[in-house]
């Protein structure tokens, strides 16, 4: 089973189409493994990536150093995918 | 289970449960219901669909399909709210009586059986089919690319290891190839919703072109009705308009299939994703988005039958 461990989502504004382009750029890396949850479209408008551990810390540097405005919309991708699974159990169990 | 009264709508299920659910409402309702296998996919599971219809043949139909993206699971399970929803409403709500006594509703609630059982048992985060072709270094082909809708142009991808890879050429999946059979074949489709999530989204043709379609002016102001419908249960908010319009060039994609094969009401959704959680909505909030959903469907579905074409 695959497993998320140290993942997080991202959730990205582009202020503008500079900032765009370089979030696009991103969607290009294949080396990143990059999972976008919802493509970068305009600006202003919201982008999630699910991004591997492995990546996190250059994804997090690009971001910052072109200016790019982000938070973590989920912190610990795998913790909600146990909650989930839980979840789960629990209501067959009911 | 026993009975679809005691089955528990706001969690998620597994496809077993969900294909027990379908046998069940198909056991209980057999007036009214009836299962349709319409292919296999890739790994030989059953592509099920249900048909709710009050007789006639080949009578004037409205498709809705749930889940080709596999990971988005408030999709699949707001397909099976819907089905008893049909089931229940019938011969109590007037507008979804006249609906039934016109036409077909064919509900396909796992358009992507491989791919959601293997978000239940290897992967949660599997989108596309699983079909392996060969010379290709990856699995699965996204099967919102592979329609024969401007197949292979922007928006899709040739790299089998992307998201958005659009398989070897038009059809290649069998999900996709069941479908274009079915409604080739049925030849009498007059809507055909196919329902997504996340990001809350009302969406017409086209996704392979910028051109507008020939309806825009009709898709565009029954988008507009249909999302304040949806709004008016829970103030949930949604954006609408053609594919490139609202997102960005997406090729290959159902409804415009769907749509230049003479299907006018041809539409599709991006559901839910309050609270930020993305694919992973907290279990709590299938009900409430099946409900608000249920009111768009339910005015594309009634401007499809006093609109006759």
């Amino acid at each position: 089973t695959e497993t998320f461990v140290g993942q997080q989502v991202l959730r990205i504004l582009p202020e503008d189409a500079f900032q765009l382009e370089k979030v696009m750029e991103l969607d290009a890396s294949e080396k990143l493994q990059l999972d976008f949850w919802r493509a970068p479209t305009y600006p202003k408008s919201p982008v999630d990536v699910r991004v591997p551990f492995p990546s996190l810390q250059r994804v997090k540097v690009f971001l910052e150093s072109n200016g790019i405005q982000y938070d973590i919309m989920i912190e610990d991708l795998q913790s909600l995918i146990d909650e989930e699974k839980l979840d789960m159990a629990r209501q067959r169990s009911v | 289970l026993q009975t679809t009264e005691t089955f528990n709508y706001a969690a998620y299920h597994n496809l077993d449960e969900i294909n027990a659910f379908m046998d069940l409402l198909v056991t209980e309702k057999s007036n009214l219901v009836s299962k349709l296998q319409i292919g296999k996919s890739y790994e030989g599971r059953p592509i099920n669909v249900l048909k709710f219809s009050t007789g006639g043949i080949k009578r004037p139909a409205i498709w809705i399909d749930t889940g080709i993206h596999s990971r988005e699971w408030v999709t699949q399970a707001s397909g099976v709210w819907f089905a008893k929803k049909i089931v229940d409403s019938y011969g109590k709500d007037p507008s979804l009586t006249s609906i039934l006594n016109n036409f077909d509703i064919f509900l396909e609630i796992v358009t992507n059986p491989d791919g959601f059982a293997f978000t239940h048992s290897q992967n949660r985060m599997w989108r596309k089919t699983r079909s392996h072709h060969s010379g290709l270094s990856c699995i699965g082909v996204d099967p919102n690319r592979n329609w024969d809708a401007g197949f292979g142009g922007p928006g899709s991808s040739g790299n089998s290891c992307t998201e958005t890879y659009r398989g070897p050429y038009a059809n290649s999946e069998s999900e996709v190839k069941a479908i274009v059979d079915f409604v080739q074949d049925h030849g009498n489709i007059k809507a055909f919703i196919s329902i997504h999530s996340y990001s809350q989204l009302l969406l017409y043709p086209y996704g392979y072109t910028t051109q507008k379609a020939a309806d825009h002016e009709e898709l565009d102001a029954l988008a507009k009705k249909a999302v304040n419908a949806l709004a008016s249960l829970h103030g949930t908010k949604y954006r609408y308009g053609s594919i490139t319009a609202a997102i960005y060039p997406a090729s290959g994609g159902t409804i415009d299939w769907t749509y230049d094969q003479g299907i006018k009401y041809s539409y599709t959704f991006e559901l839910r994703d309050t609270g930020r959680h993305g694919f992973l909505l907290p279990a709590s909030q299938i009900v409430p988005t099946a409900e608000e959903t249920w009111l768009a469907l339910m005015v594309i579905m009634e401007h499809t039958r006093d609109h006759p074409y």
